[in-house]
């Protein structure tokens, strides 16, 4: 219905709005509506503005700046409707160390209501899981997982 | 409800069966180039009911059940369950007695899919129900896939609006 | 040929004026996510004759002159040279005798592109000229935009032949 | 001419023989025209089959596994014909850090006739590297150049 979209609409933008600066260090993002009156068929556009920059299409973004602001986006959607899961495969490739950092802090943060479950080679995202699943192919071809190493509970 | 375990035998290079439990809040899967990683991912979209090849990263059906390696020949049936436990949040009513609730996807090489809930044949249209019940979806905003994490921000506008309407 | 430097002024974010020694064999570019690395990789291409906004991450030419950031007007011209050193293999004979031989591309707000050989005015279609002799376009396989790496593999076995045709 | 096409076709191929198995520690790797016959029109096939696995379609290779394939291809052609520079922009972020080593080496081996101009975020690529060029934006919205750093000279 309209109305339940509209709200929900209002709760992830007033999220989105939080978690930019949070990701950026500073700047401001937003979710706009292209057709307000038309709640049933209307589109979304997000405005990303990183600190000191002036307010550009998000297409000239860095691929960096467009992981962060998707994940800003997963987050904000999270926050109004945790899904019983996150899977999320990589989403740290295009990340320098400084982004990743604060990509993992976010999950953290939310990890007490949702569950996480991130393929990386990042050493940093590691750090942040309870538990390690090693996948290897010691047999060529085959899948297994080799190890199961649970971290120390957080104190 | 939370997704609780993850169990998978015979599909892409899970020849063998592995089971994942899920029940901590952040779990990593690491590994070498290769070894099968996003092939989880490929599972669990198809076990919750992922019908485009193009969308596992097949050409056709048949490339999701484990081909042969070296050493091993092919095998015949690939099977895929996500065993969810029910904390109480977000059930669907008729399933509120359950403690878990598995959803299971089997396929045998050139025949249709066999979908399953706890043990029960089932059809497509049932685990699509009871998925979008608990709130997710094999389409779902919450699964991204390699090298896709921007592809919400280069999507056009209207393509947009299903992230809004899956979490309504 | 080999190239021997990179100067770029007012294009994207680089509107003080840059310049870039690439005589070593091996030259890393690192710096945080939205510095300005990608850029070069667009003023590069820019410079070789690119006329393809979408090939250089733009909406609009003028999308590649610095827009102005919170302290900053927007510049009204852009302007990338590519310095190559004659090291007298793959040289066109025409250029046999100049030492070094630059490639000039500037471009002011609201007008067309100029294109400059050695600070001679000259049309695209020489410059076009010149970097074919020497073994380099801006569609070159040598050049691999972020995230294309893949590109290649997934392409049509139509499209892959211009791999080999380049190096003909 | 088709006569050029074939015969550089040829040395591409004899190289892209050589590097697959370097890359991939083992395996095998080959070029294919769809059409001998017609050389002005014909396609090309890539064929890789890691070590271990079965023959299998190009397309159902990981990440990982396709930007190795397409970096084998690179530097095949660069053997055939260098030229005047390669500009290569985080061509190792689906890499991890055995392929990311494997990668190293073999651009290590090329820049004796070519030049390599690498972006990257990864450490292990930055080590091989004779100049690093830093870019910053301590002036949000402007790129400069922080500094030049000249490795030592490899002995
Ligand atoms: N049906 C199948 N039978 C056997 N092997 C298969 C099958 N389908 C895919 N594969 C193999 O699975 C491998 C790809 O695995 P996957 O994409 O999960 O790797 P990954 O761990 O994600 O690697 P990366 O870190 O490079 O992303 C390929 O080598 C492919 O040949
Ligand atoms: N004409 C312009 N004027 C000012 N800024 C611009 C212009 N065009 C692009 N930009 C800015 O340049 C930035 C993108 O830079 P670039 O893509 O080179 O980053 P990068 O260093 O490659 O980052 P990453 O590590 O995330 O890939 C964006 O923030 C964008 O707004
Ligand atoms: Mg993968
Ligand atoms: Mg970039």
């Amino acid at each position: 219905s309209r109305k339940l979209f509209r709200e929900t609409f209002d709760r992830i933008n007033e999220n989105f709005k939080k978690v930019i600066p949070k990701l950026f260090d500073g700047g401001k993002g937003e979710l706009i509506l292209t057709d307000e009156q038309d709640l049933l068929e209307s589109g979304m556009e997000i405005v990303i503005q990183p600190p000191g920059k002036r307010l550009q299409n998000i297409s000239l973004l860095s691929g960096g700046e467009k992981a962060l602001s998707a994940v800003a986006l997963l987050m904000s959607v999270f926050m109004v409707r945790p899904s019983p899961f996150a899977l999320l495969d990589e989403i740290d490739a295009p990340l320098d160390d400084s982004s990743v950092a604060k990509l993992n802090g976010l999950i953290k943060e939310l990890a007490a209501n949702s569950q996480f479950i991130l393929i990386t080679h990042n050493k940093k995202t590691i750090e942040i899981a309870d538990v390690i699943y090693g996948i290897t192919m010691e047999e060529p071809g085959v899948s297994r997982i080799i190890s199961v190493k649970l971290q120390k509970e957080a104190v | 409800m939370q997704l609780k375990r993850l169990e998978i035998q015979g599909f892409k290079t899970f020849v063998e069966p592995v089971s994942f439990n899920f029940e901590r809040s952040i779990v990593a899967i690491v590994g070498p180039n290769g070894s099968g990683k996003s092939n989880i991912v490929d599972a669990v979209k198809w076990c919750m009911g992922e019908q485009s090849t193009k969308q596992l990263r097949a050409n056709q059906m048949s490339d999701l059940i484990f081909n042969g390696s070296e050493h091993r020949k092919s095998v015949g049936m690939a099977d895929v369950s996500l065993i969810f436990s029910n904390n109480n949040t977000g059930v669907p009513s008729s399933y509120a007695s359950f403690s878990e609730i598995v959803v299971t996807r089997r396929m045998y090489r050139g025949q249709e899919s066999e979908y399953y809930l706890n043990k029960d044949a089932r059809r497509l249209k049932d685990i699509l129900e009871f998925l979008m019940d608990i709130g997710i979806s094999s389409k779902a905003f919450s699964i991204i896939e390699q090298g896709q994490i921007g592809e919400i921000i280069d999507a056009k506008p209207d393509m947009r609006r299903y992230v809004i309407e899956d979490a309504a």
